[in-house]
């Protein structure tokens, strides 16, 4: 049977016109992840260790949404979460409401193997990251102009939106008067 | 939303997923990534990492589902069961990648398109964004 990976970057409306320079950064980082999976599979890491290294990767992209450049609430604020799960023992851990936090899946996990808990959330989830010793950054360090931008075409719009959601093209009212 | 699936060479499935939420989200709102089961799971048979319309996402207990197919439905494959799923989830809503501890890898989803890639110890290896990539 032999060692299997998968990764994603976010499913949603995402154009075909998507320019360059907003597909390519993305593909080269899923090329990048996938080097560096199969690398560590060869090399006989467990598939927790595969699937946490992965997701760092993704979460320290700017151009995903994870981590650094994580879309916006209606405040303007981040609040990541992330989950894992070993499907052997069945363990997971998971985490909600982080703002500091650099890697929330690697909280994730130590909530899975430091805590008698499956979730821990908000300023219950980022005082164990303080207590655990985990990287974290000011706020303002996972805001990029992009989701700032973001944010504001779904104001406007007065919608939520899913990964990718192109804004709504406006209709040019001054055809018709 | 980013995840990543993997069996190792010792048969161990895992799971990870880790998102931002959606865009413009009310202060407060879980989605379904942390919520085990919905956004992500993994068991002896297969492991998931789901991404999309939380909400959606959550109330079809996607990642649980797709494992449950695999342990109720004799015989049946990976990519079918998530197909399945899938297909049940309104459209544009939901997509997944998942492995089962047979090494298939599935990479399913009903939106336009999903960031997504794959790689297996007998030659598979895919990178992609639309159905044609």
């Amino acid at each position: 049977m032999g060692w299997a990976i998968a990764l994603h970057g976010g499913a949603g409306d995402i154009p075909r016109s998507l320019p360059p320079d907003r597909r390519e950064p993305r593909l080269a980082t899923l090329r990048r992840c996938l080097d560096l999976a199969t690398a560590a599979l060869r090399s006989g890491s467990t598939a927790l260790d595969v699937v946490e290294l992965v997701v760092r990767e993704l979460e320290n992209c700017p151009h995903y949404n994870a981590g650094v450049g994580s879309v916006l609430t209606a405040d303007g604020t981040v609040e990541m979460e992330a989950a894992v799960m070993d499907g052997n023992t069945m363990r997971c851990g998971a985490v909600s409401g982080l703002s500091t936090v650099v890697n929330a899946v690697s909280l994730a996990r130590l909530v899975m193997e430091k805590t008698p808990h499956i979730y821990l959330a908000f300023h219950g989830a980022e005082a164990f990251a303080r207590e655990q010793g985990v990287e974290t950054k000011d706020p303002s360090h996972f805001i990029t102009e992009a989701n700032k931008e973001r944010l504001r075409q779904a104001k406007e719009a007065n919608r939520v939106q899913v990964d990718y959601t192109q804004p709504i093209p406006k209709d040019d009212n001054s055809r018709i008067g | 939303t980013v995840g990543c699936v993997a069996i190792d060479s010792a048969g161990n499935l895992a799971t990870a997923t880790s998102t931002g939420g959606l865009v413009n989200k009310m202060v407060g709102r879980i989605g379904d990534t942390p919520v085990i089961g919905a956004g992500t799971y993994a068991n002896r048979l297969c492991a998931v990492s789901a991404t999309g319309v939380g909400e959606a996402i959550i109330r079809h207990t996607v990642a649980r589902d797709v494992a449950a197919l695999m342990e109720y439905v004799p015989d049946l494959s990976l990519e079918d069961a998530a197909a399945r799923v899938v297909a049940g989830v309104p459209p544009g809503k939901v997509g997944l990648v998942a492995v089962s501890a047979a090494g298939e890898v599935t990479m399913a989803y009903n939106t336009t398109g999903m960031f997504r890639a794959c790689a297996t110890e007998g030659g598979r290896h895919e990178v992609g964004i639309w159905p044609d990539d």
